[in-house]
């Protein structure tokens, strides 16, 4: 059972506290004001009022256990940076630190974050790549030149197999996921359509009209095969 | 050609700004204050100096022919609202909003926001995420309850080639991409190693000792990996 520690309960710090906790592990949330602690109380193992820049207090709680801190204090520069360095002398393994700007994250990591963060930034440039890509629907980054998007398909798809398509000799791509609309009637009579996943669909899985297929390739082989949909 | 209006020139707009212009779109972009316009004014297509809740103002720039707005105004709530309905008026085909809370983002999506983003709390929820998967060195969660997993290896797969491994038949996942250090060496003699990724390696492909390899299955496949590997 993992055990970590989060300081500073802002959107950010309370989605961590949350996730963590949704994922089972415990979770020792700390705000200097006592709104957020009141708030979030009920849904951590634990929720302290204190101000994270007092060493002593911060030893008090016992965190030597703690399998990471994250220092989720937003506007306040010099209290991120004495929480971390605070943490680091209290030996914590893991320290993960929102900054604000990559000068505030360039001195964090001086004083030993391990991981800093920068969500404006990473969602920034994300928002800014899904704009670029209407014909595709949805598009990540995942790793060097790779993405992973979502793309409509058309006639020239359906009712083919996913080996007759040749996705990954034609284009270097592989098919990951089918997104398809499937339709459920109601109670009285009207129908809807429920939205899933196929996942890692065999060979033999047939792409429907309206499929929605989700690939994975470089760029410019998406570009290619995005053309060749249009 | 695409062209954007990118309203607030915080870390959010900013990010969002350099990474279209970096992508070769036209970025039209606007801040209240002069200093952000003034940083920005070199790398983006035009950077105005005004307040964007002046519909007028507004008007005048000429914004019939971008194809989405970005409305990026942190903390005063209000304005972004007034800003968000300000753009719907004057038929901004795409508008995407950045909120604070998940309570200012229905108050957007309710009068016009196309998308509404809340970086922290996806920020979070991705740190998290990390955080939970040791043995996974990052992990991206991709669609349904599927993940992009980067996993370390050991000796049970290294000189093995994709297909021994058989990661589809075994565990229900598949491999993209394979990390891996490659030396180098330097004018002085001495040897660094650089990192570089074989994304979508063929299936004779050989794992060596110390490779990462980046995969994509249900998190209870990934799960099952992780045990067999350590
Ligand atoms: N020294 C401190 N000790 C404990 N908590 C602190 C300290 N300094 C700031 N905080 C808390 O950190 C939280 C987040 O900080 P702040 O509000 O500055 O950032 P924010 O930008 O609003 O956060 P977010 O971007 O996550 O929404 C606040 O609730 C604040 O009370
Ligand atoms: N009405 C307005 N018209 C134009 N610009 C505005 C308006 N209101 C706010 N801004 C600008 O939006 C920018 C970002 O807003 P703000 O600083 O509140 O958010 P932030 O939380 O610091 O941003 P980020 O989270 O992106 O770093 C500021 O530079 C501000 O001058």
């Amino acid at each position: 059972m993992k055990q970590f520690l989060v300081i500073g309960l802002g959107q950010f710090g309370q989605s961590v506290s949350l996730k963590l906790t949704e994922e089972s592990s415990q979770v020792i949330a700390i705000d200097a004001k006592e709104e957020p602690v009141e708030a979030i109380k009920d849904y951590v193992t634990l929720a302290v009022q204190m101000d994270a820049t007092n060493q002593s207090s911060l030893r008090a709680l016992n965190i030597e256990n703690v399998n990471a801190a994250i220092v989720a204090i937003g506007d306040n520069h010099e209290d991120s940076v004495l929480v971390t360095i605070n943490l680091r002398e209290l030996r914590v393994p893991n320290i993960i630190v929102r900054a604000s700007t990559p000068v505030h994250g360039s001195i964090l990591r001086k004083v030993g974050a391990d991981r800093v963060v920068i969500p404006e930034m990473l969602t920034g440039e994300q928002v800014a790549m899904d704009l670029l890509t209407e014909k595709v629907l949805e598009q990540k980054i995942l790793f060097s030149n790779h993405i992973l998007a979502k793309l409509k398909t058309s006639s020239v798809f359906w009712n083919k197999t996913i080996r007759e398509s040749q996705f990954r000799s034609s284009f270097n791509i592989i098919l990951v996921g089918i997104e398809r609309d499937f339709p459920e009637i109601k109670d009285d009579g009207t129908v809807f359509y429920r939205t899933s996943t196929i996942g890692l669909p065999g060979e033999d899985e047939m792409i429907k009209e309206d499929d929605r297929i989700i690939v994975i390739g470089q760029d410019a082989d998406i570009d290619r095969l995005v053309v060749y949909i249009s």
